[in-house]
């Protein structure tokens, strides 16, 4: 089928406020903080681990109110899910650099900015790697001026995956990601004219996203089996599913 | 691996009228 004009909208009606999103880590960071005796404070990591946990929270209900996700079994939508979650959670650390982000500084979803050079001081090797990495992709994406109707074509490709093992619902997983990549090409065509290849460009950028995220999940599996990471969040549940 | 999903699956099957 041809993507309607307003099918893009369509999936742009779809995207999370970024403000609401703000608040509602910014209340859950206050509320684990007034729960905890005022000397014992989160350290560092597990402020960030909160940040991601709310983030991913949004993000499992930014899928499950999409229209073409909900024609999806619940069991087809757990395995996509679980095999796309830190993917999704890359891009949209991605889509947040591209559009807020100030040269040098890493824009969190809590609205603050950290400068760049401040996390590579402190961090490990594996970190300041992959903070390096990210960084070269938002300067990849910015060149290519990257927008929210790609972003969101990006995200639904990578969770409509019809490659992902035990997905029941095959050729319906197939049928979206055909039409949002259509959707994408015409969008890339339209929009950016005198960018021949915007789209394979675009294109070419997600085993690099697909990368990095599995290097996140790696480091925080280490740093889980460390005993740093919190445990009872969504991350920890689907960091497990990963590695069990 | 249903148990270790357990919370996605909640928030997947949730009923929002409730």
């Amino acid at each position: 089928t041809i993507p309607s004009p307003n099918f893009l909208h369509q999936l742009l009606e779809g995207e999370q406020d970024e403000g609401q999103l703000r608040t509602k880590v910014l209340t859950s960071l206050q509320k684990e903080q007034a729960n905890r005796g005022k000397h014992d404070c989160l350290n560092t990591f597990s402020i960030m681990c909160k940040m991601a946990d709310q983030t991913l929270f949004g993000l499992v209900e930014w899928a499950r109110n999409s229209n073409l996700f909900k024609e999806l079994k619940v069991d087809d939508q757990m395995v996509l899910l679980q095999s796309c979650w830190s993917e999704l959670l890359v891009l949209d650390h991605l889509c947040r650099q591209v559009t807020y982000g100030k040269e040098g500084c890493i824009y969190l979803v809590t609205g603050q900015q950290i400068e760049v050079s401040t996390i590579i001081s402190q961090a490990g090797m594996t970190l300041s790697s992959l903070v390096t990495r990210t960084q070269d992709l938002v300067s990849k994406l910015k060149a290519l001026q990257f927008d929210r109707q790609e972003f969101v074509c990006l995200k639904y490709l990578v969770l409509f995956n019809p490659d992902v093992k035990s997905v029941q619902n095959r050729r319906q997983v197939e049928q979206t990601q055909e039409r949002v990549n259509r959707a994408l090409m015409e969008h890339t065509q339209q929009s950016h004219p005198g960018h021949s290849d915007k789209f394979g460009q675009l294109l070419l950028r997600l085993p690099e996203v697909r990368s990095i995220s599995l290097q996140v999940e790696d480091y925080l599996y280490q740093r889980h089996l460390l005993g740093d990471l919190p445990c009872n969040s969504l991350l920890a549940e689907m960091l497990h599913g990963k590695h069990s | 691996k249903k148990k270790d999903n357990a919370l996605l699956r909640y928030l997947l099957d949730k009923d929002d009228t409730v």
